[in-house]
């Protein structure tokens, strides 16, 4: 619990909060509108054994799919973060790099049914079981208690943009030039979210059940690479031949 | 690490909509 720095002014606080907040909600890919329009439907049996009967290489590949464009969502949202395009080129691909998925794993649980422990994907939603073919069943299961514990916390998109923030200006990544400026962005952020906590009256217990969240999507992140890896090891040409490029960038 | 992150350097300078 840092002190709120002395040349961060209440009026500035609020202008963050609302400048991250009109981002988030440009760039979130799902409008509020649309996901309460969206028929919470699920994969019928046939369906997920569908996807379960689908070669291994084939559901890495469509999973590999739907994480790029959530990611590209990601990129337009940290270009509109106040600051974030100052920082310089090498910096901004440092953060990208690092928290773009982490980003993602917050994101998901705007489209995610804790009561069926579902999450919508290709178009309805989706249970663990429809993962299946993508042989990380630990991983998956992981991703889904993350997505159900983000949403028992019923943060309001006020709150989830600024804690995607805070996550995406991480300045304790490796190959940061410039941190000291990463630092001062996130600080402004984290107060903001402080503030934003305090005037929507949560309880105190909020800013640390979210400083939990960041050490586990550290852990979703590196599970993922390190699955990644194994399963490039056995399919090298289809990661590099059927994979989106900017996921191989990213990730390879 | 621009040379080898082409693309997301790409996104990033495409203006924003």
């Amino acid at each position: 619990n840092r002190d709120p720095s002395p040349t961060v002014s209440l009026a500035e606080l609020d202008h963050l909060v609302q400048i991250i907040s009109k981002s988030h909600l440009e760039t979130c890919q799902y409008l509020r509108e649309e996901l309460q329009q969206m028929s919470r439907q699920n994969f019928q049996q046939d369906e997920v054994e569908s996807y379960q009967s689908k070669p291994r290489e084939a559901m890495w590949q469509l999973c590999a799919v739907k994480i790029t464009e959530a990611i590209q969502y990601v990129v337009e949202f940290a270009k509109r973060i106040d600051g974030f395009m100052d920082l310089c080129q090498n910096d901004q691909i440092v953060l990208l790099k690092a928290g773009s998925l982490e980003v993602v794993f917050v994101r998901m649980c705007r489209v995610f049914d804790s009561q069926s422990n579902s999450v919508y994907f290709d178009g309805k939603f989706a249970g663990p079981d429809v993962f299946k073919g993508l042989g990380c069943d630990d991983l998956i299961s992981s991703v889904f208690d993350f997505a159900k514990s983000m949403c028992s916390l019923h943060l309001t998109e006020d709150e989830l943009a600024l804690f995607s923030a805070f996550v995406l200006l991480s300045a304790d990544r490796s190959w940061l030039q410039e941190k000291l400026q990463v630092e001062k962005l996130q600080q402004k952020t984290q107060l903001a979210l402080q503030h934003v906590l305090q005037k929507n009256q949560r309880e105190h217990g909020v800013l640390s059940k979210l400083r939990c969240k960041v050490s586990a999507l550290r852990s979703l992140c590196s599970r993922h690479t390190e699955k990644l890896s194994a399963f490039r090891a056995v399919y090298p040409d289809i990661v590099q031949t059927h994979f989106p490029p900017l996921y191989k960038e990213l990730f390879g | 690490l621009k040379e080898k992150h082409k693309i997301l350097h790409q996104l990033l300078q495409n203006s924003t909509s």
